[in-house]
C-alpha cells in the first residue's frame, strides 16, 4: 500500500521527438511502451529541457561554450515539431480504499498531453502554471503504472534576425514565457525556446482530505513584542460522504539535532 | 500555545478555504536580511485527520516572521526598503535564471545563493524577461537572507518597445497570463525572503493585468479587520 506523501518522479525517464514515434499515447501507455533507451528513445532529462536531454545524449554540442551555439538548429528553421517530444516513464502504486492520487507537473513548458495507463488529459497552456490531475481512478491495481507526455513548445517560438537584437522579433512575447530564450545581449538564444518538463514532477497520495495552498502572514504590535501568525489552508474532500476532521497547526522552533522548542 | 487543532466537517465532494484562528507569539526572533541579523526560520507544520481514516494528507514548510516595507523616496524616486522597522541599504544583482538549459538542481541553487550572500548582496532581483523563481530558489534566499524582488513576465517584447515593434498590450491571452500569475503567487507567498512583486521589466503591465494583479495580492481581509480591530497601537503591514 502506498504510504501518504509526495514521491519525485525524476528519474527513468525516456524521450523521444515525436515526429519518429509512430505509437499513439494510448498505446505507449498501454501495449506499445518504449522498452529502453534505443532509437528513437533516450535517455531523458526530467526535470529539464529537449535540449538539455539531446545534451545528455551528447547528440548536439554544449551551446555554452565558444559558438557551439550556432552548430544546433533553432526551431525558427526546424519548425516547432523538431522540439515535440515525448517523455516516457513508468512507476509503481498501489493503492488502498480509501487513498487518492494526483500527478503534479510543477511546470511545463509549454503545454502538454498527458496519458495515464490509457487515458488521456489535457494540460492548460503556460510555462509558469501547476498542474494536478486526480488520477486515483486510473492507476494500475497491480502497481505498474506508464506515462507518457507529449511537450509542445511555445506557440510563438519567433525567430531571430540575422543581425541579433534584443528578443529576437518578440514573438515569444504572444506566450506566457520566459522571454530571454530569443536572445539578449547576455545572452544567445536558445533554440529549443526552453521546451520541456522543466520542473518536478511528482505523484502525491492522501487520504480522502488534501490540503493545498496554505498562506501564513505575520503580523506585529508593540515593537514586534507580539506577533500573529495567520493561516488560510484549502481542503478538498474527495470522498463521498462527511468527513469529520481534526485541522492541526504545530509550529516549532529548532534548537539543536533532533530537539525542537514547541 | 503553538499546537492547535480545530474540528470541522467538510461536505462530500467539496473544496474549501479554512482561516485558522491567530496563533499568538511572544518576542519572536525574527528574519532578517544578510548582514543585519539571524535568518531565524520556524518550522510551521499543518495536518489533516480524518476520522475513520487517520492522518490524510499534511504539509510543512520553513517560515520567517518579519515585516517588508518599501515607499518610493520622493526626493529621489529611489525605492526605500525597511525590514523588521530597520532602514536596509539595498546591495542587489539582476537575476535571469541559474542556467540557460534549466538544470536547476538544489546543489546548484544553495551554491549560487551562497556565493551571492558572500558578496554581501542582500537583494536579488528575477527580471521579468526570465524565471519566477522555484521554491527551491527561494528556500535558499530564506537560509541565507536574500531578499527578492520577482517581476512578471512584462518586457520589451510585450510592451511596445524595441525593433521590430513589440505588440503593446502584453501576451496574447491576458486571461492565460492571470491564471500563471495567480498560480506563482500561490507557490511563492509564503517565503520570507519574498520582498516585492513588481508587474513588470521597467514598466507597469497593460490597465487590465496591473490592476488584477494589484488585486491578487492584497493582503488578504481577515488579516486586515483582525488589525483594524486590535486596539493596540500599531499598524500591521
Amino acid at each position: 500500500v502506498a504510504t501518504l506523501g509526495k514521491t519525485k518522479l525524476d528519474s527513468g525517464w525516456l524521450a523521444a521527438r515525436s515526429t519518429e514515434v509512430e505509437a499513439t499515447g494510448v498505446q505507449l501507455t498501454t501495449t506499445m511502451p518504449p522498452s529502453g533507451p534505443s532509437l528513437p528513445w533516450m535517455e531523458a532529462a526530467v526535470p529539464g529541457t529537449v535540449l538539455g536531454t539531446l545534451l545528455k545524449n551528447k547528440l548536439i554540442p554544449d551551446p555554452f561554450y565558444g559558438l557551439e551555439n550556432e552548430a544546433i538548429l533553432d526551431i525558427a528553421d526546424s519548425g516547432r515539431e523538431y522540439y515535440t517530444f515525448w517523455f516516457f516513464t513508468t512507476f509503481e502504486y498501489s493503492m488502498a480504499g480509501n487513498q487518492h492520487a494526483t500527478l503534479n507537473f510543477r511546470a511545463i513548458n509549454y503545454s502538454g498531453e498527458v496519458y495515464l495507463n490509457g487515458h488521456k488529459r489535457i494540460l492548460t497552456r503556460g510555462m509558469f502554471l501547476r498542474h494536478s490531475l486526480d488520477v486515483t481512478d486510473i492507476l494500475n491495481p497491480d502497481g505498474k503504472n506508464f506515462l507518457a507526455v507529449l511537450v509542445y513548445p511555445p506557440d510563438h517560438p519567433g525567430t531571430i534576425p540575422p543581425e541579433g537584437g534584443q528578443g529576437g522579433d518578440h514573438e515569444i512575447g504572444k506566450d506566457v514565457a520566459t522571454q530571454y530564450v530569443e536572445g539578449w545581449d547576455w545572452m544567445t538564444p536558445i533554440r529549443d525556446r526552453n521546451t520541456g518538463i522543466w520542473d518536478e514532477v511528482s505523484i502525491t497520495v492522501t487520504g480522502p482530505v488534501r490540503l493545498s495552498d496554505p498562506h501564513l502572514v505575520s503580523s506585529f504590535f508593540d515593537n514586534y513584542k507580539r506577533a500573529y501568525l495567520h493561516t488560510t489552508v484549502d481542503l478538498e474532500n474527495s470522498s463521498s460522504w462527511h468527513a469529520e476532521c481534526s485541522l492541526i497547526i504545530q509550529v516549532t522552533a529548532g534548537l539543536d539535532g533532533d530537539m525542537c522548542l514547541l | 500555545e503553538h499546537h492547535q487543532t480545530y474540528e470541522l466537517s467538510i461536505p462530500p465532494g467539496t473544496h474549501i478555504q479554512y482561516t485558522l484562528p491567530p496563533l499568538f507569539f511572544y518576542k519572536p526572533n525574527l528574519w532578517w536580511p544578510n548582514g543585519m541579523g539571524k535568518q531565524f526560520l520556524y518550522n510551521v507544520e499543518i495536518s489533516v485527520d480524518v476520522k475513520g481514516f487517520g492522518e490524510s494528507d499534511s504539509w510543512d514548510h520553513q517560515f520567517g516572521f518579519r515585516k517588508i516595507e518599501s515607499t518610493i523616496d520622493i526626493t529621489t524616486g529611489g525605492r526605500l526598503f525597511k525590514v523588521n522597522g530597520q532602514r536596509v541599504f539595498i546591495r542587489g544583482g539582476n537575476w535571469i535564471l541559474s542556467d540557460g538549459l534549466l538544470r536547476l538542481s538544489d546543489k546548484r541553487y544553495m551554491t549560487d545563493i551562497k556565493f551571492h550572500a558572500d558578496m554581501n548582496f542582500n537583494m536579488l532581483r528575477c527580471w521579468g524577461g526570465g524565471l519566477a523563481e522555484r521554491p527551491e530558489f527561494y528556500h535558499y534566499c530564506d537560509l541565507y537572507g536574500l531578499l527578492v524582488w520577482q517581476e512578471f513576465w512584462i518586457t520589451g517584447d510585450v510592451d511596445g518597445r524595441g525593433i521590430p515593434v513589440s505588440n503593446p498590450n502584453g501576451p496574447l491571452d491576458h486571461d492565460l497570463f492571470l491564471l500563471c500569475a495567480r498560480d506563482t503567487i500561490k507557490l511563492l507567498r509564503n517565503h520570507a525572503s519574498l520582498a516585492l512583486w513588481v508587474g513588470g521589466n521597467e514598466q507597469t503591465p497593460p490597465k487590465d493585468i496591473n490592476s488584477a494583479l494589484m488585486n491578487f495580492l492584497k493582503l488578504h481581509p481577515l488579516f486586515k479587520s483582525y488589525a483594524e480591530k486590535s486596539d493596540l497601537g500599531e499598524d500591521s503591514s
